[in-house]
């Protein structure tokens, strides 16, 4: 553990918190993909099997627990408690696109073949595309509220502060796995686009919408 | 082996 990982891990619950409190306080998820938190559950559920199998740390298992808690508690609110709420008219990404990709790529290059394994690999695949819809929505309509700006640059961080954690690994620890790396770049890169409008036009004094032109 | 695919990140 060291400062880039804490601080992504930190980054990452407050995405999730910003998420669920902006649903919950407004009572919409207007704006909000279903699809990419869809894939968020699946991506923490096939990653977080190793709960049963592999005890790391109580920060570790923790942590896992909550992630998962507050994918499917986000599915409750997007799919069942406020239904009526839910763009789906914008939510239109075609997820076999992303699905069955990163199914095949995971069989195909893993660092083990064995269930566990497949399921890690194919969930750090997955969250590598998984925010894809939500961003296609935010492009589609051309705009997000700004509490949905912070969800994504609160996300987008986190994977940015991860990437940072590998170099330091990489030297303090000599540790590093490709497969996360090079899914976690990709991942980053994916948020470019929306870092450097958030950065630019978020921070004017009362900006309450920001426009993200395709 | 196991050892080293203990993914110790979240």
């Amino acid at each position: 553990m060291n400062v880039f990982r804490l601080a992504g891990d930190i980054s990452h619950l407050l995405a999730i918190i910003i998420l669920l409190l902006k649903i919950w306080t407004s009572r919409s998820c207007a704006g909000i993909s279903g699809k990419s938190q869809v894939m968020f559950a699946i991506t923490y559920t096939a990653r977080y099997l190793d709960l049963f199998t592999n005890f790391i740390s109580l920060y570790n298992s923790t942590m896992k627990i909550i992630f998962l808690g507050a994918a499917y508690a986000t599915l409750y609110l997007i799919y069942v408690r406020f239904k009526a709420t839910y763009d789906h008219n914008h939510d239109t990404f075609r997820v076999e696109f992303l699905l069955i990709p990163t199914v095949i790529l995971s069989v195909l290059i893993n660092h083990d073949f064995s269930p566990l394994e497949i399921l890690w690999t194919f969930s750090i695949y997955l969250e590598s595309v998984a925010i894809l819809p939500q961003l296609f929505m935010v492009s589609k309509t051309g705009e997000a509220e700004s509490i949905t700006s912070h969800y994504l640059f609160a996300l987008g961080s986190y994977r940015a502060l991860y990437i940072i954690n590998w170099v330091y690994r990489y030297y303090a620890e000599g540790f590093y796995d490709l497969i996360a790396i090079v899914a976690g770049v990709v991942q980053t890169v994916l948020y470019c686009d929306f870092f450097y409008l958030y950065i630019t036009k978020g921070s004017r004094a009362n900006a309450t919408e920001m426009s993200i032109e395709a | 082996i196991e050892d080293e695919l203990g993914h110790d990140e979240l």
